[in-house]
């Protein structure tokens, strides 16, 4: 299983197209830094990307340094995949 | 049996195969299986088909689960099979449905994906095809399907999150489906069920263009998303791909529609603003109880407007 602990998935609210495609050169960069649950679609809605633990520095310097509004939507991915799979277990022994 | 099924927990693979080969036994009077195909890693491509009767009826087709890593849509999925066969003969309106209408469910349209989910990658989303002299894994099942291939809001990179693929319907779990729908040529309605950002849409995602029934399709899911935020006040937003999210190219609902499908939706389910793709299983069932009243919205049009 790939560990994503540090992981977090920022939210950011582009306020207009400029920063929408500032966010969609994102993507295009090598190798992958960043991995969009939202992707970068229109003003109104927010952006969601996953930035590995060891890119969360570059990434959020690159945010801040455009403008670029951002929050902490969560904070450590793998906690919750942790949660996720004690759920998952949980339920089975329950199930048996 | 699947009696002793957490419907409000996440599965695997297999759990969900095995939980499908008791549904069907439990309920062989109404459910049957159907293998449409094998995906690239030569797992099963499974597919329910809820019958009273007929044979060729017009029919309704659900998918969930294209998107390997959107969990809530697999859970979904069989809460609404459950669903409809503890409903039918007591809610009136999934009973007319039933009475002239088949219902086709697939559960896991991306298996090799899903099962990655589960073994390496949680947050896997394309299949997992490989082709020589292709660095990258996987191709983006909703970019590889016939309408619009390859236009804007796809990928030629083998390495982005929504390559199209080499060619229209180059992946055998898009081809599975396009092939059974093709064959059978009765589908008056497709629900293709994605997760997260709590929407509902229809074509056209290639382009701005409107489709025909537009304004059909807009207050139909104005009803279905209105069903829905009154089972727990859940909004969604509502309208066309391309003007309500963004330009999407060779996805499923453009090529439902394109391909004569009249009602052709695609929901985003929830997330509840912090989850994402790792939406808590405690909000399985409520999830699934706000989509059965849209799905059943949209299912009660397409039986009362018959074409």
């Amino acid at each position: 299983q790939m560990n994503f602990t540090g992981d977090q998935v920022l939210r950011v609210l582009a306020k207009d197209e400029k920063q929408l495609s500032l966010l969609r050169d994102l993507e295009g960069l090598k190798p992958q830094k960043v991995d969009f649950w939202r992707a970068p679609a229109r003003p109104s809605l927010p952006v969601d990307m996953r930035v590995p633990f060891s890119e969360l520095k570059d990434i959020k310097a690159y945010l801040e340094s455009h403008g670029l509004a951002y929050s902490i939507m969560i904070k450590d991915i793998q906690v919750l995949l942790d949660e996720e799979r004690e759920a998952m277990a949980k339920s089975r022994r329950l199930e048996r | 049996s699947t009696s002793s099924f957490s419907y409000s927990s996440y599965h695997t693979l297999e759990e969900i195969y095995s939980w499908i080969d008791n549904f069907v036994t439990e309920h062989s009077d109404m459910v049957s299986k159907i293998q449409i195909g094998s995906s690239f890693e030569n797992r099963s491509i499974l597919v329910l088909k809820f019958s009273t009767g007929g044979s060729q009826r017009p029919a309704i087709w659900i998918d969930a689960g294209i998107h390997s890593r959107e969990w809530i849509t697999h859970a979904t999925g069989i809460w609404t099979a459950k669903k409809i066969v503890s409903e039918y003969g007591k809610d009136p309106v999934l009973t007319d449905i039933l009475k002239a209408m088949d219902i086709f469910i697939e559960l896991v349209t991306n298996p090799d994906g899903f099962a990655f989910t589960h073994s390496m990658n949680r947050l896997w989303r394309k299949n997992k095809s490989t082709r020589p002299g292709i660095f990258c894994i996987g191709v983006d099942l909703n970019r590889n399907w016939k309408s619009g291939f390859g236009g804007n809001g796809s990928n030629a990179n083998p390495c982005s999150e929504t390559y199209h693929g080499p060619s229209p319907q180059s992946e055998p779990e898009v081809a599975a489906i396009v092939d059974f729908i093709t064959t059978h040529g009765n589908f008056k309605a497709l629900i293709s069920i994605h997760s997260y950002s709590q929407m509902l849409m229809y074509p056209y995602g290639k382009s701005l263009e409107p489709v025909s029934n537009e304004k059909e399709l807009y207050y139909l899911a104005k009803d279905a998303v209105k069903a829905l935020h009154e089972v727990h006040g859940i909004h969604y937003i509502f309208g066309s791909i391309s003007t309500t999210l963004y330009l999407a190219s060779g996805i499923t609902v453009d090529w439902a529609y394109d391909s004569g499908i009249k009602y052709a939706f695609s929901f985003e389910l929830r997330d509840t603003g912090r989850y994402g793709f790792l939406l808590p299983a405690t909000q399985i069932i409520p999830t699934a109880q706000e989509t059965w009243m849209a799905i059943l919205t949209i299912m009660e049009h397409t039986l009362k407007h018959p074409y």
